[in-house]
């Protein structure tokens, strides 16, 4: 589902544009 | 931004092409639709981020705040900017299969209905039909005429089609491509189309570079490549705030915009003259549905009887009201530190501004623009 694949990609999302 | 591993890499990959592929079998509706959920999400996820650096650019002593704003908002949106870039490798099979499938369906920043709203009300091409009817005809050969426009440039020269009209379309499309790229820095006829040199200040844009920031522009409802999606957040929801005027009573970081201006009177109009200053809505004034969530100053659009109505208000103003302009004056004018590094300073926001899509007649971005060259 859409919430599965969006808990995967947000970890990454948040290690490449958080400070 | 920190590099990201090939596996991490791979991984998103194939998760994003198993969900989109799925889906589109799933749910028995068009392939153009799938993917949008992740792009939307996208969105909203840069939006937060994006009013997340505003927040964190509130000093506790509104005093400091000229002189520590640029120091604080420079790196942020380095580091904002460079994660957009990465990101925008990391979910390349989005941009690939959602975001050049919406370009086909002239959802870009730059549609052809743009072109045609020109080429149809102009003298030399009277038509027996009405508007609306010449619209509808020449609308169905869109999607053959739109090859991939970011790959080449322009690859409507490929058609070869029996119809005149779709080659002066064609031709139209690409003048006016060429127009507008033109105001973001590109020159097609530059010999020197690399990648710029080391000084503070750019005198080249490549195509690429100019065509990122045209869709940064962009309203929030066109389509456009992932990177270019997190700088127009950045505009909306960062950048946007710091140009605007506040009324009355100043209140940090709160600045809500009345876009509908009635009865508001100076306030809404000073707000709306500075809007279209802002996003690149004359020349895409196409008429393409924005969203109604967050989208702003853009959506200010129409409101034609500003752009002469509130010019003598904005020179009673003794100075800048706006966050980010009154931080410009006083790098420019009190500023202590040596001219160069004022000078480098200058030139980082004045890329920052036209990478987020404010426009070169923007008086921020030539008044900032002039300090470096000259």
């Amino acid at each position: 589902s859409f919430q599965t694949l969006w808990a995967y990609i947000l970890p990454a999302l948040d290690k490449i544009m958080l400070p | 931004a920190p590099a990201i591993d090939m596996q991490l890499y791979a991984g998103i990959h194939s998760a994003c092409y198993n969900y989109i592929t799925t889906q589109s079998t799933d749910t028995h509706k068009p392939d153009a639709n799938s993917g949008s959920d992740i792009y939307n999400q996208l969105d909203k996820y840069f939006s937060e981020l994006a009013r997340s650096i505003l927040s964190g650019l509130d000093t506790p002593d509104n005093s400091a705040e000229e002189t520590e704003l640029l120091a604080r908002l420079l790196p942020a949106f380095q580091r904002f900017s460079s994660g957009a870039q990465t990101v925008n490798r990391l979910l390349n099979y989005v941009n690939r299969h959602y975001v050049r499938r919406a370009i086909d369906e002239d959802k870009g920043w730059l549609g052809m209905h743009d072109v045609m709203a020109d080429f149809v009300r102009s003298p030399s091409a009277p038509s027996p039909l009405s508007i609306e009817e010449e619209k509808a005809a020449r609308m169905a050969s869109i999607a053959k005429l739109l090859g991939s426009p970011r790959s080449t440039g322009i690859n409507l020269t490929t058609v070869t089609d029996d119809s005149p009209s779709r080659e002066t379309l064609a031709q139209k499309y690409r003048e006016r491509k060429v127009a507008v790229l033109a105001t973001w820095g590109y020159d097609p006829n530059a010999s020197d189309s690399g990648s710029s040199s080391g000084t503070a200040f750019r005198s080249t844009t490549t195509l690429a570079e100019a065509e990122a920031a045209a869709e940064a522009a962009s309203e929030s409802g066109r389509v456009i490549l992932i990177g270019s999606l997190a700088h127009r957040r950045f505009r909306f929801d960062c950048v946007e705030p710091l140009l605007a005027i506040p009324k009355g009573v100043k209140k940090k970081g709160k600045k809500k915009k009345k876009n509908g201006g009635q009865g508001q009177g100076t306030e809404v109009a000073e707000d709306e003259k500075l809007a279209e200053g802002l996003a690149g809505v004359s020349l895409q004034a196409g008429g393409a549905s924005s969203q109604a969530a967050g989208s702003s100053s853009s959506q200010a659009g129409g409101s034609s009887s500003q752009i002469g109505g509130s010019s003598t208000q904005q020179q009673d103003l003794p100075g800048p009201k706006g966050r980010l302009a009154r931080a410009v004056k006083h790098l420019l004018e009190v500023d202590e530190r040596p001219e160069t590094e004022r000078i480098r300073i200058a030139g980082e926001l004045a890329d920052m501004l036209r990478k987020v899509g404010v426009k070169i007649d923007h008086p921020l971005r030539k008044k900032l623009e002039s300090f470096v060259v000259g």
